[in-house]
C-alpha cells in the first residue's frame, strides 16, 4: 500500500459520500446519470465476484463490500425512489451504453490476464467497462451545460481516484521488481483521460470560489 | 496464485 493508492481510494470513497449524500440526503438525482451509476455497479459487480473466494486483506474486503453496496443504493434509489425519480431527467440521460457495454465485453474476451480463467475475463472486462463508464455522465453534463456544485465535486473525486491510482502504478512500477499490470495502466489512462476537459472547467470554476457552479460550453 | 497475488488493488 503506499500513499497515491491509499488517497485514490480515500477519493474514491468520498465520491460515493457525496453523490449517497445528494441522491439519499438531498433526495434529488438532477443531473445524475442513471447509465454511469449502473455501469459502476456492474463494474464492481463483476470485478469483486472474487470477493468469494480471494482475501488479499480486510481493507480490501471491506472496501469492496462498500463499492457494490453504495453503487448498487445509487441505483436503488434512482430507479425506485419517488423524489429521486422526479428529479432525474432520463430523456438527457441518453448515452448509448450498449455501444460500451458490448466492445468492453469483446475485449475483456480477447485481452485479458489468463485466457484459461472466465474470472479474468470478467475481471478484464470491468476494468474496460470502468475506463468508459463516465461517458454518460459527462454526456449528460455537457448537455446541461451548468453542473450543480455538489455534482461537480462528486465527478471531481471520482476522476481523482483513477488519476490517483496512476501514480500508484508509476510508483509500484519503480519499486516493486517485477511488477506489471498493462490492462489496468491503459484503461486507467483512458479512464483519467476523459475527465480532463472536466478538470479544466472544474478548476476554473472553483479558483474563484469552491461553491461556484460548474459551466461546461 | 500470481494471478490471486496480482489482485490485491481495488
Amino acid at each position: 500500500m503506499n500513499i497515491f493508492r491509499f488517497l485514490g481510494d480515500m477519493s474514491h470513497i468520498l465520491s460515493f459520500l457525496l453523490l449517497l449524500h445528494k441522491i439519499v440526503g438531498g433526495k434529488s438525482a438532477a443531473g445524475i446519470s442513471l447509465r454511469t451509476a449502473e455501469m459502476y455497479a456492474i463494474v464492481f459487480c463483476t470485478r469483486y465476484i472474487d470477493l468469494l473466494w480471494n482475501f488479499a486483506s480486510l481493507y480490501n474486503y471491506l472496501l469492496k463490500l462498500l463499492f457494490i453496496g453504495a453503487s448498487l443504493t445509487i441505483v436503488y434509489f434512482m430507479r425506485y425512489g419517488p423524489s429521486q425519480k422526479a428529479t432525474y431527467n432520463a430523456d438527457e440521460d441518453a448515452f448509448p451504453v450498449q455501444y460500451l457495454i458490448a466492445p468492453c465485453a469483446v475485449l475483456g474476451v480477447l485481452i485479458n490476464q489468463d485466457h484459461s480463467s472466465p474470472f479474468e475475463m470478467v475481471w478484464a472486462f470491468s476494468i474496460y467497462l470502468e475506463a468508459v463508464a463516465i461517458l454518460p455522465q459527462l454526456f449528460l453534463l455537457q448537455k446541461q451545460g451548468e453542473v450543480e456544485n455538489l455534482t461537480s465535486h462528486y465527478v471531481f473525486a471520482l476522476g481523482a481516484y483513477r488519476a490517483l491510482y496512476l501514480l500508484n502504478w508509476m510508483f509500484r512500477f519503480m519499486t516493486e521488481p517485477d511488477y506489471q499490470q498493462r490492462i489496468v495502466w491503459l484503461s486507467g489512462l483512458v479512464q483519467t483521460a476523459l475527465y480532463c476537459d472536466f478538470f479544466y472547467h472544474y478548476y476554473q470554476s472553483k479558483k474563484g470560489g469552491l461553491n461556484k457552479s460548474v459551466k461546461l460550453p | 496464485v500470481l494471478a490471486d497475488v496480482k489482485k490485491d488493488e481495488l
